[in-house]
């Protein structure tokens, strides 16, 4: 779960 | 969001815009790297697979269009564009493109957070958007004459990396088990890569000179 929010960088 | 990654995302998309406005404007492209726009393009396009898949925000999305459609747009208009084609100097512009894009490839098979397709391929853009810029820095080496918006292009780009490393500690310190150690060792590979450029950019800029890389 910690990974998603990274995807919300460019 | 915070005000470093805005920043960031702000001077990233003014670097691709001041390059794109260049190539359509003066329609010539001397001093740039095609290598490095096709990586470009390769980094967009690995690291924006979700970009059907998973919404983030009209933002997020909006700007992930801008950067595949500017990045794909300056490789068409250098090679396809029949008046800034010939501009191109492929005779200088030489750097292989699997010497960069093999070993980012195996590195991001090697060392990732989950073994997917779509990590793996994620993972890849970040390696290989840290070393994309090399082929464009040796052509500059190589043609010593840097004109203006071709050093702001540079200049910017790193810049935008360097603002992201600050918004990658604000998000560790802000967001609880924000850790993402991959991201920020290519971030900081890649903002080191500038760092001799910006040395340069900055002596050039205080002495008012021309910017003039070491051979």
């Amino acid at each position: 779960q910690f990974h998603e929010d990274v995807k919300d960088e460019l | 969001m915070n005000i470093f990654r805005l920043a960031g995302d702000m001077t990233h998309l003014v670097s691709v815009l001041v390059l794109l406005l260049k190539i359509h404007t003066i329609k010539s492209c001397a001093g740039i790297s095609l290598k490095t726009q096709e990586l470009y393009a390769l980094v967009f396009t690995t690291r924006y697979l979700d970009l059907f898949t998973d919404y983030i925000s009209l933002y997020n999305t909006v700007m992930k269009l801008i950067f595949l459609g500017s990045s794909f747009s300056i490789v068409w208009y250098i090679r396809r564009h029949k008046i800034v084609r010939r501009s191109y100097d492929k005779d200088q512009d030489t750097f292989r493109h699997y010497f960069i894009v093999l070993p980012c490839l195996v590195l991001a098979l090697l060392i990732h957070h989950k073994f997917t397709f779509k990590e793996v391929m994620w993972t890849f853009s970040l390696y290989l958007e840290a070393v994309a810029i090399l082929p464009q820095l040796v052509l500059l080496q190589r043609t010593r004459n840097i004109d203006n918006l071709t050093g702001q292009y540079v200049f910017l780009l790193g810049a935008y990396r360097a603002l992201y490393i600050l918004n990658w500690i604000y998000r560790h310190y802000t967001e609880p088990h924000y850790v993402h150690w991959i991201t920020w060792i290519a971030g900081i590979v890649q903002t080191l890569l500038y760092a001799d450029f910006f040395y340069y950019y900055f002596q050039s800029w205080k002495n008012n000179v021309k910017l003039q890389l070491p051979a």
